[in-house]
């Protein structure tokens, strides 16, 4: 279902098993991440387009801004 | 500062973007707010070209990454007019900087602000009303599983990694929540938003925030 559902087709079967593997300790993170989700409006965790990427390949692939040290320039005079 | 306030009900944003497999948060939330500045003014809103901050802004790495206030800095210094997307497409990969002459239509930066807001979310609420749509940095880790709702756990701050644009917030629920706009297409989270907690400076929304003015 995922991956008809994602459009995912895997060129060899070593990937195909990789991504299976992702996907399996992506389960485990769900049922840890909404064990804390106790009222209705809170944060859900689930399975999405991201599911069979390594917690690795995600950070590596789209976690990739960072902050100036240093709040570098500031245009406007913050006081007044 | 009203109850709640969405910069949507304005015509001040676009729509959800796909930033696909090019890690370009960074210029996608700068030139995001940047439109939305633009459509302030100027309705209806337009696409600028995300592309090419991802090509020219030579102090960051395109889609290796990038820092939100380094982008707007440089854009503040050269004066760069950013072109239509139309004009300038997004290809997903970073590529050589396409040059533009001066006389060509586009926008400029006048100026730009950037705050860290950690423990004074109140005020960030007022520059969010006041300047419109902030580019914020935040850790998102645990966004690779969200699918929706108000995100109040699991979420460190001072370990930013993604940029993304707040547009509005909403505290006349049992639970205040900031509506932010993400990059990875509308089948993310809500619709391609995120709604997190305000207050605590959750997943460090309030870390790094930055507006532009026009």
């Amino acid at each position: 279902s995922f991956r008809e559902l994602f459009n995912r087709t895997y060129k060899l079967p070593s990937d195909y098993y990789r991504s299976k593997s992702y996907f399996k300790n992506s389960i485990k993170r769900h049922a840890y991440l909404n064990s804390f989700s106790a009222t209705p409006n809170c944060a859900k965790y689930g399975i999405n387009q991201f599911s069979d990427l390594s917690v690795k390949e995600f950070r590596e692939l789209y976690l990739t801004a960072s902050v100036a040290t240093t709040l570098p320039y500031s245009g406007l005079k913050t006081g007044g | 500062l009203p109850a709640k306030f969405d910069w949507r009900d304005k015509g001040a944003v676009g729509p959800v973007q796909n930033q696909q497999a090019c890690g370009g948060c960074w210029a996608f939330s700068v030139v995001g707010i940047i439109e939305s500045a633009k459509a302030r003014s100027v309705q209806p809103w337009e696409p600028l070209s995300v592309q090419q901050v991802i090509d020219c802004s030579y102090k960051n790495q395109g889609c290796n990454g990038g820092i939100t206030t380094r982008a707007l800095g440089w854009l503040n210094q050269t004066k760069l007019k950013l072109v239509k997307q139309s004009e300038y497409p997004f290809k997903a990969q970073t590529g050589i900087c396409h040059f533009f002459p001066q006389s060509h239509d586009g926008v400029s930066v006048k100026d730009f602000a950037a705050y860290n807001f950690s423990g004074r979310e109140k005020a960030m609420m007022g520059r969010l009303v006041a300047w419109g749509p902030l580019a914020v940095t935040v850790d998102a880790l645990s966004w690779q599983d969200y699918l929706g709702g108000i995100i109040q756990h699991h979420c460190s701050y001072h370990h930013a990694n993604h940029a993304v644009i707040v547009i509005g917030y909403d505290a006349t629920g049992e639970v205040p929540y900031w509506i932010v706009q993400n990059s990875w297409g509308t089948s993310w989270g809500n619709e391609g938003y995120a709604y997190i907690k305000m207050g605590g400076n959750v997943c460090g929304i309030a870390d790094s925030v930055s507006a532009v003015f026009l």
